[in-house]
């Protein structure tokens, strides 16, 4: 899946 | 998290970290691009404006504040504390036609047209070529100091890494970011003849010289 949901890298 | 982004987050908080001490201690930001440290300022900026709204965990937190000071504290030191020695003649490359592609790009290829996503989009493609001031004032310069190089290669080898976490996170979470992944084999493009340069002469203890 895209990555739409919370961004967890820097 | 796994190994790769640990890695790669560690390369580039050490790249940081030795730009932070060669200025300080030297006193002097001779052969550092001041538009490329303007740059990264910009991309921590726009990338962390979520900083205080949602928490990952400790380590992401701090990590990104860390990120976000050393590198207003860089541009601080270069373009005022130690701005005498400030190579402005050598580093001349239009930011602009950095900035203004990149800023348009977020706004067509993005995964969500809200301000938080259109400005991390921003940030990741300006980040894929902030590099480009600095190793264009190293090739007009002709070369650079050993301790820059090494800032070099640590600050290319962060988002190498990053391809292989993606790569991981891919195979094993089934997750998968393409701008970030376009973007980051981009950025890792164009520090290839720096890498090559540095591995056959740096790491041989001579000093890097790029063909002018």
């Amino acid at each position: 899946q895209e990555s739409t949901e919370v961004k967890d890298e820097l | 998290m796994n190994i790769f982004r640990f890695l790669g987050d560690i390369s580039h908080l050490s790249a940081i970290i030795i730009l932070l001490l060669k200025i300080w201690k030297s006193r002097s930001c001779a052969g550092i691009s001041g538009k490329s440290q303007l740059l990264f300022a910009i991309v921590f900026t726009t990338r962390y404006l979520d900083l205080f709204t949602n928490f990952i965990s400790f380590y992401n937190t701090s990590m990104k504040v860390v990120y976000v000071a050393s590198s207003y504290a860089t541009v601080w030191m270069i373009y005022s504390k130690f701005k005498a020695t400030y190579d402005g003649n050598h580093d001349t490359f239009r930011v602009e036609f950095l900035i203004v592609p990149t800023a348009i790009l977020s706004f067509l290829v993005n995964h969500d047209f809200t301000p938080l996503e259109i400005l991390w989009t921003f940030s990741i493609y300006l980040e894929s070529v902030a590099i480009l001031p600095q190793l264009f004032m190293v090739s007009k310069t002709g070369e650079a100091e050993t301790i820059t190089s090494h800032y070099l290669f640590a600050l290319g080898i962060y988002r190498t890494l990053y391809l292989f976490n993606w790569i991981w996170r891919y195979q094993f979470e089934e997750f998968f970011d393409l701008i970030a992944i376009v973007a980051g084999l981009v950025q890792t493009v164009l520090y290839c003849d720096f890498f090559y340069l540095y591995i056959t002469k740096v790491l041989k203890g001579k000093k890097l010289s790029l063909p002018a």
